[in-house]
């Protein structure tokens, strides 16, 4: 069988779909200083499964953290529009589950774009391998 | 405040994989 770490070199999925892959990837973005990518995409994964009751205090927890300050890593990679259509939807009672799906694709492509093939290269993965 | 941060902590760790 294929051993884990080269599945991780597939694709950022299937990465994200093995808890050691995700913890060595997040080793590695806490040392470039970008956890929060990786946290604010699982939130949002989290989010579309919680309980309704959860959702709209839960919907203000995502925000405040990750999307309303503008300077966060982020909150710098979602597109404006994105971020003024979450804040519509914060604000209402009853959130849709779906709300930060936008945000969660630019925050993906963010990650498969530029972090996730750095760390391909990096000493991390590699010593690990 | 407390509360919001283990709310968000109980939902990134809902959508983690399980170990296998």
């Amino acid at each position: 069988p294929t051993p884990p770490y080269l599945k991780w070199a597939e694709s950022l999925h299937s990465l994200l779909d093995d808890q050691e892959g995700i913890q060595l990837f997040r080793n590695f973005l806490c040392q470039e200083g970008c956890a929060d990518l990786l946290d604010f995409w699982f939130a949002c994964s989290g989010f579309r499964k919680t309980s309704q009751d959860k959702r709209s205090k839960l919907a203000k927890a995502i925000y405040r953290k990750y999307i309303v300050d503008g300077t966060g890593i982020v909150s710098r990679q979602i597109k404006p529009a994105t971020k003024s259509f979450i804040r519509d939807c914060v604000v209402r009672p009853h959130p849709d589950p779906a709300m930060f799906e936008q945000a969660q694709t630019e925050i993906q492509t963010t990650m498969e774009e530029n972090t996730y093939p750095l760390f391909l290269k990096s000493d991390l993965y590699l010593e690990y391998t | 405040i407390d509360s919001e941060d283990d709310l968000l902590l109980e939902c990134i760790s809902s959508a983690m994989p399980k170990r296998k």
